[in-house]
């Protein structure tokens, strides 16, 4: 009886603290103003930055980046872990305590820069993760 | 006024002010990422000029750039790599693909005209490569000496098969030069192409010991009589002094440890 007791009273306790006003069942304005979290153009220019007495190839690269919120509900789109999930909805319970998920890379690739080291000898290097492929919710 | 580099489509919230960076702040960004790149400083030697891709040693690593790598750089090589005959001016072996797959950093290096007290010249050739700015941390996947041989030869009596070795120089402790095989390779006049030798031992031993780097020696003899040494470009082997696009070169393929340096 005394366990039932508590359940109830814990029960009132939560569910009076949550703030309606950042729920996006009941506020539909969270949904329709946040850009949600996806892939962005970003085009790094090695000719235009001037470093093309040096780096014979490429000219430059799309790095792109991930940019934009991850609002509750997170779709399948933001490829979201799931503790991402459960950050958003903690977020939604007390926001000012625990922050959104971020909008990051989930899957990274390489490129490679051929390059003078002196006026003989030249490098071609790999560097990994350079290159966004696709953006999810962390 | 000056172009940036860096073109972002502007994707965050258009009423947001964002900041415009001073012009010491952009120089900041761009030196942290070539910093990145492992490029913090203009490369010596180039004195301000764009750099020339005539050598054969670069334009090897630009023939690879552009004939394995560029678009879909994840991809499995052999499933990208164009057919035969269609992979510009170098011929790629499968033992080349698989090193280039393997390597995080593929470095050239172009033959040094490199004087070294006590090794006396005799018919064949000594190359020299300055190895100094292999980066600390790279294993050697493995090494390769490309010559170019051409079928034009001044004397047409020299016809026939003919070996081609390459030997590490040493330095024994009473101080005479002394030979150590490294790898042979059969040729015969006529032939035109890249002769390629593995000289990853010698390498691995440059970087171990540049002390001790005195470059390579390479002899050739006729296939039948093994005593006989003959000049390089008695079999139409080009050397440092030949066409910029067909002198001898080396090509080392590296294998990052993971290790990232502090910066």
């Amino acid at each position: 009886v005394r366990r039932k007791r508590d359940a109830r009273r814990r029960k009132k306790s939560d569910t009076s603290s949550v703030d309606y006003r950042s729920n996006p069942y009941t506020d539909p304005s969270i949904q329709s103003n946040a850009r949600t979290c996806k892939i962005q153009t970003l085009y790094v220019n090695f000719r235009d930055l001037k470093w093309q007495d040096w780096i014979i190839a490429p000219d430059g690269y799309d790095a792109y980046y991930c940019s934009g919120e991850c609002n509750f509900p997170l779709n399948a789109h933001m490829n979201a872990t799931n503790h991402a999930i459960v950050q958003t909805l903690v977020h939604l319970v007390t926001p000012g305590k625990v922050p959104k998920p971020c909008c990051a890379p989930t899957k990274l690739s390489a490129i490679s820069v051929l390059y003078f080291l002196d006026d003989n000898n030249v490098i071609l290097k790999k560097y990994k993760n350079m290159v966004v492929k696709s953006c999810g919710c962390h | 006024g000056r172009l940036s580099g860096l073109y972002v489509d502007n994707g965050l919230d258009q009423t947001v002010i964002h900041r415009v960076v001073t012009q010491r702040e952009r120089q900041e960004v761009e030196h942290e990422i070539l910093n990145l790149l492992g490029l913090p400083d203009r490369p010596r030697g180039l004195g301000g000029h764009p750099p020339q891709v005539k050598r054969s040693a670069p334009k090897f690593l630009l023939d690879i750039y552009r004939n394995t790598l560029g678009e879909g750089e994840d991809q499995d090589l052999s499933s990208t790599v164009k057919p035969e005959g269609d992979r510009g001016h170098f011929d790629l072996s499968g033992q080349d693909l698989r090193a280039i797959d393997q390597s995080d950093v593929i470095m050239s290096f172009a033959a040094h005209n490199h004087h070294v007290a006590g090794v006396r010249h005799e018919r064949g050739k000594r190359l020299w490569f300055d190895v100094s700015e292999v980066p600390p941390g790279e294993s050697i996947i493995g090494a390769e000496l490309r010559l170019y041989q051409s079928p034009d030869l001044k004397n047409k009596k020299k016809q026939g098969s003919y070996v081609v070795t390459a030997y590490r120089v040493l330095r024994t402790e009473d101080g005479e030069r002394e030979l150590q095989y490294v790898d042979a390779m059969n040729t015969s006049t006529g032939r035109e192409g890249w002769l390629t030798l593995n000289v990853s031992e010698p390498l691995q031993h440059w970087v171990n010991d540049p002390e001790a780097n005195r470059g390579l020696y390479l002899s050739v003899h006729p296939a039948d009589r093994s005593v006989h040494e003959m000049r390089p470009e008695d079999v139409g082997i080009v050397g440092s002094r030949g066409d910029v696009d067909k002198q001898p070169f080396m090509v080392a393929f590296f294998k990052s440890s993971g290790i990232r340096e502090a910066r």
